[in-house]
């Protein structure tokens, strides 16, 4: 699915990372 | 002590939504109000006072594709696009904060995504509406409900259905703080097509149920049913969803030059 949908997956795996709780 | 934990959830999320969505609901409303020291929106109500507009409104989105000498409706459309693309891209931010989220399987975050940043995006765009028109440019304009809906077909319609929600949802009185919790509950859905591993997904939004109901109870104490009549809009929601993929459909259909934004491309592949 992640093929199908680069920019979406793109925008998962860059910029800030997420805030541990 | 269970209840402590979901408060921090709740601090948590709304934190994250903070940072990720720069127009909040108490800014939009503060505008809608006039509650506000700013300027108030230029009123864009017809063709002349949109050309004054474009001149006052200082946005990065008014002409994604630079091309000012589109027609009218079809100029609207492209700016709506270029404002759900942005929006696409917070609530990616705001769904990787949201415990959890981000040690889920990969395709799953994708197909969670896909399937409800149009169901937030509506949720959201009902903050920035009243029932005469909506703010657009980050609260610096007001479109009227009005001139939105004397646009050439297909695309007169194409907000109608969006104002209806808004007017029914924004009856429930949420705040941003609610919003956030709300918002991560649609995300967290584990009735979405084509998800590998929906054990843990649900397993998340029973915690962020918990939260949002803790939530409502103490932030609403006089509204009986809130938790209730919110689920009740995450069916709502799917029905403008629906409804807007198919606008889209006709549009596509009907505008053979119209382009859409690869990413909304993405999102709008097989998707209902």
């Amino acid at each position: 699915l992640k093929e199908k949908h680069k920019i979406l997956h793109r925008l998962l795996q860059d910029s800030s990372s997420p805030v541990d709780l | 002590p269970e209840c402590a934990d979901q408060r921090v959830l709740a601090k948590h999320l709304y934190d994250s939504y903070l940072k990720s969505f720069p127009t909040t609901k108490a800014k939009a409303r503060a505008i809608l109000t006039g509650r506000t020291t700013d300027k108030s929106p230029v009123v864009i109500y017809d063709m002349n006072s949109l050309i004054r507009g474009e001149d006052q409104i200082k946005c990065n989105y008014l002409t994604p594709y630079g091309e000012q000498n589109e027609e009218v409706a079809i100029r609207i459309f492209h700016r709506c696009q270029s404002r759900s693309v942005e929006s696409v891209r917070e609530i990616t931010e705001f769904a990787k904060n949201i415990p959890g989220f981000v040690n889920l399987d990969l395709n799953d975050q994708v197909t969670l995504l896909k399937y409800g940043v149009h169901e937030i995006i509506f949720t959201m765009l009902a903050s920035l509406m009243n029932k005469d028109g909506v703010l657009i440019a980050d609260g610096q304009g007001f479109m009227t409900r009005e001139f939105l809906k004397s646009l050439r077909k297909p695309f007169g319609e194409f907000m109608e259905s969006k104002f209806e929600f808004a007017v029914r949802f924004n009856a429930l009185e949420l705040d941003d703080s609610d919003l956030a919790i709300f918002i991560a509950v649609i995300i967290l859905c584990g009735d979405r097509p084509g998800l590998v591993n929906v054990k843990p997904i649900e397993d998340i939004q029973d915690t962020l149920l918990q939260a949002l109901e803790l939530q409502l109870k103490m932030n609403h104490p006089d509204s009986s049913q809130l938790f209730a009549k919110l689920l009740q809009k995450m069916t709502d929601l799917r029905q403008v969803v629906t409804e807007h993929v198919q606008y889209l459909q006709l549009i596509r259909k009907t505008e053979v030059d119209m382009d859409l934004h690869p990413l909304l491309q993405e999102i709008y592949k097989d998707l209902y």
